[in-house]
């Protein structure tokens, strides 16, 4: 049996907008300490990864290590169906081939159950190893969006070179370049505007706006993100999940030919 | 000028 309770229902809502873009199936693997979730794209560029602890969880149970393939277009049109607040309560037997996700009203006045097809992914899980990252940014959320969207105006690849200085995100293409440049933040009134760099070495990489666009549909879930490079190795882009996870989105380089 | 590299030439298949 295999049951997770979710009080703040709209988490698990922002978490399906925040991939259902990038993948169209995958693997939710259940087990005792929570669920998690690890995809590639169809061209093997970006990966996410879905952490979601089951401490966070307002229930949680599950008797048995349980793999539920899903399609996220049918998961994220369920989760559709659920109100902002409500509480979402996802439950499967042990070897079922559906997934049950009930909504209740804060009130507990309606109670929506919906049941989903389970499918068998045959999935490649990727060895990620263990990264000492020579440049880690945080900076707000929002702030990140909006620069990929600017950026995005001027060419199909956004280049992002940190160094002790601040960040610097530049694109170029048809109509011009653009540049922007932030600044480690010296003093601020609220965490999550800061921007803070730690860095070892600096950094310069080159990547696709398409899929960094993409990654900023995490946004709504936690007002910082972080950005962690090293020369020559894939992008990290990592939102928190409320108290309950994070979500991580890998991203390959572009290199020059 | 650039190419897009695969993920699966940096992290290892498990």
């Amino acid at each position: 049996m295999f049951e997770a309770r979710l009080v703040q229902g709209s988490l698990l809502k922002k978490v399906l907008d925040a991939i259902k873009e990038l993948l169209n199936e995958a693997s939710w693997d259940c087990a005792d300490s929570g669920i998690q979730l690890q995809a590639m794209d169809n061209s093997h560029v970006s990966l996410v990864s879905v952490n979601l602890r089951a401490e966070g969880f307002d229930k949680y149970r599950c008797d048995r290590n349980l793999i539920m393939g899903m399609d996220l277009t049918s998961m994220s049109k369920i989760l559709k169906c659920a109100a902002n607040d409500d509480i979402i309560t996802m439950k499967a037997q042990d070897n079922a081939d559906t997934v049950t996700f009930i909504f209740e009203s804060p009130s507990q006045e309606k109670v929506s159950d919906y049941e989903m097809k389970l499918m068998n992914l045959d999935q490649d899980h990727l060895g990620i190893p263990e990264t000492d990252y020579a440049c880690v940014i945080k900076l707000p959320s929002g702030e990140f969006a909006r620069i990929c969207r600017d950026l995005s105006n001027f060419g199909e690849s956004i280049v992002i070179a940190c160094s002790k200085e601040g960040v610097k995100f530049s694109a170029a293409g048809d109509i011009g370049t653009g540049n922007i440049k932030l600044a480690q933040t010296s003093s601020v009134d609220k965490e999550e505007e800061a921007v803070i760099i730690e860095m070892q070495e600096p950094v310069t990489l080159t990547f696709a706006c398409r899929y960094l666009n993409m990654f900023t549909k995490a946004t709504p879930l936690s007002p910082q993100v972080s950005l962690s490079m090293s020369p020559d190795v894939p992008l990290v882009v990592e939102y928190s999940i409320g108290d309950i996870g994070q979500i991580q989105y890998f991203l390959a380089p572009k290199i020059d030919d | 000028p650039n190419h897009q590299t695969s993920l699966s030439s940096y992290f290892i298949k498990s």
